[in-house]
């Protein structure tokens, strides 16, 4: 499986409908402060299935739908879309055959949420699974997000240990 | 399960004692248990980086910890190596000798595994064949822009 | 006593208040009070980067959050002013914009005050009138160089 | 008071004698990963009066004392100095009419330990006494290691009141 993009909509500051492409191997983000380019990290963990809110540095799941800007009304739904080249085949189970495989989440204000594989509904544990055995998901280390040095470091013997019984 | 753990524990720790002095340009470093029962045996990092002495993490500087940590990190991934490894700002702490040798893994890393990268450092920058630019020219709403490399140590200002 | 934390809170929001749009080149912050007895409440950090909407520093980015502390930490300096000012790398998660703007206040403090930094940054580099160099040649063992600023970034390599 | 030059001697990686003299009001400190720039600003915080050992990076106090390089044998003793220029009589008390004010702390592996002001023995009592009003001190603003702006960020509302009621 190859990332071919990310397509963000109405996600923290990506209101606009983006698409953040991976054209090559060695893909640097770049921009000021504040730009958005750890959203586009957090956006790629939530369509990933992150359940936690905190972790995406929000109160509530609402927090990643673009809440409005000095100019901009908030809007009411937040879509991230991630999509895969799978050539080879490596996809899991009955997606081995599709050549392409496209993971899409989407949550609404009212609370109404949504998970897409290849446009047909699911549950969030059908993405989860797909990411069985490929090492990755939205806490696997294919995410180095920033902070994540610093508690490595602090870790506590007993804290390291449970990173070492969760990646056995 | 203790068998699980413990061989787990000797990969990560393999893996670890590997990517060390190909951070650190030489020097050593591993994991080591501080019980002696593996089921419930805490985890600790030593480190010796080039002419120094070995030491737990913490007794290392601000930019050694940094490294140590992203060795173990590296090695945390290599167990379960995914087709693609995102870095946000990894390198912020890291002198340029150190910048250097980090990018030189990306590289190589890159053979195999689709490496995307935050950074503001220059260094990094140019180790990057593609340049992704994000920009708030309309405050609180983000953009992307393609850049090359000029403009990118312009726009980081 | 209630009445002098008041005071204190009060003198270190105002200063707060003067040095966040300073470091950010626009938008504003200040402290909160999160309960109403004043011999138990406890505070909070507000910020507004420019353009963007009032929130509590740690849904900020990770350069916002470090530019917001660091206000903070000058208004704590200014309630005490010493005769120095020490900064150890406070610039290492901040982009060259906002690295400019950290040292065009380094450079009004030192109207008054000493500062000495620390840093890998080489715009901070170029704010300081002299380069004190450290090297370790010999390994474990540090020395003093003099530097001036090309060998400066030479030698963070 | 200005500070004119700060004196190490065994401490840390200093093991030889070194001055780190402060001939601007705009000095940078600059060097590779580990080579002793924060080690100036520990021993800084160590002659003024710090008696934590873990706010210092070590486990115990006798930690600041050099302690060997793969060619180098530890040595017995750790010296720090800081020399003020007090012309303009700032300085409290007893010390306003000295033109220069040295302060020394020294500690040897076995335990002892003493202060020093203008080369007179003396507590650790006086040499705080020195700094009160002065806005100096181990856990002063005048000093922000790295790390500090961290604990800042993640500062609990609880923990921010207590730093402003040390700061009243
Ligand atoms: N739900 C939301 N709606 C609108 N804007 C949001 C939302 N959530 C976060 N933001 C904005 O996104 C910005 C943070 O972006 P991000 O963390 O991606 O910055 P960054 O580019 O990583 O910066 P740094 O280099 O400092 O780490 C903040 O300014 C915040 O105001
Ligand atoms: N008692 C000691 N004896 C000898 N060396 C010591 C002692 N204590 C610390 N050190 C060494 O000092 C080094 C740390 O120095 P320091 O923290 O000043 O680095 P730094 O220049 O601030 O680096 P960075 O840019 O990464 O923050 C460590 O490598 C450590 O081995
Ligand atoms: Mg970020
Ligand atoms: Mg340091």
């Amino acid at each position: 499986m190859r990332l071919l993009h990310v397509k963000l909509s109405g996600f923290k500051s990506f209101v606009d409908p983006t698409v953040v492409s991976v054209p090559s191997d060695l893909v640097g983000i770049v921009g000021p402060n504040g730009c958005g380019k750890s959203n586009v990290i957090d956006a790629i963990r939530w369509v990933m299935g992150e359940s936690s809110a905190k972790t995406l540095r929000g109160d509530h799941m609402a927090d990643v739908i673009f809440n409005g800007s000095t100019v901009r009304k908030p809007v009411g739904k937040a879509s991230v879309e991630l999509v895969f080249d799978n050539s080879n085949g490596e996809a899991p189970g009955a997606y081995a055959k599709y050549g392409e495989i496209s993971i899409r989440r989407e949550l609404s204000r009212d609370g109404q949420s949504q998970y897409l594989i290849n446009k047909i509904r699911c549950r969030r544990r059908d993405i989860t699974d797909i990411f069985l055995g490929t090492g990755l998901g939205p806490r696997s280390y294919s995410i180095i997000e920033q902070g994540m040095v610093s508690r490595v470091i602090e870790a506590r013997p007993e804290e390291l240990r449970v990173l070492i019984e969760e990646a056995a | 399960t203790r068998a699980r753990f413990k061989s787990t524990y000797d990969n990560l720790n393999t893996r670890f004692q590997g990517f060390f002095p190909r951070l650190f340009g030489g020097g050593s470093a591993y994991l080591e248990l501080t019980g002696s029962d593996l089921l419930d045996t805490g985890v600790t990092v030593l480190a010796r980086p080039p002419g120094k002495r070995n030491s737990t993490i913490h007794l290392l500087s601000g930019g050694e910890k940094a490294l140590t940590a992203v060795a173990l990190l590296f090695a945390f991934f290599d167990l379960n190596p995914a087709p693609f490894c995102i870095l946000d700002e990894v390198d912020a702490p890291l002198d340029d000798a150190n910048v250097e040798r980090y990018c030189k893994i990306l590289r190589t890393m890159a053979d195999r595994t689709q490496l995307i990268f935050i950074t503001h450092n220059k260094i990094t920058m140019e180790a990057a064949q593609v340049l992704i630019g994000v920009t708030m020219a309309e405050p609180g709403v983000s953009r992307l822009v393609s850049v090359d490399l000029n403009e990118a140590i312009e726009m980081a200002q």
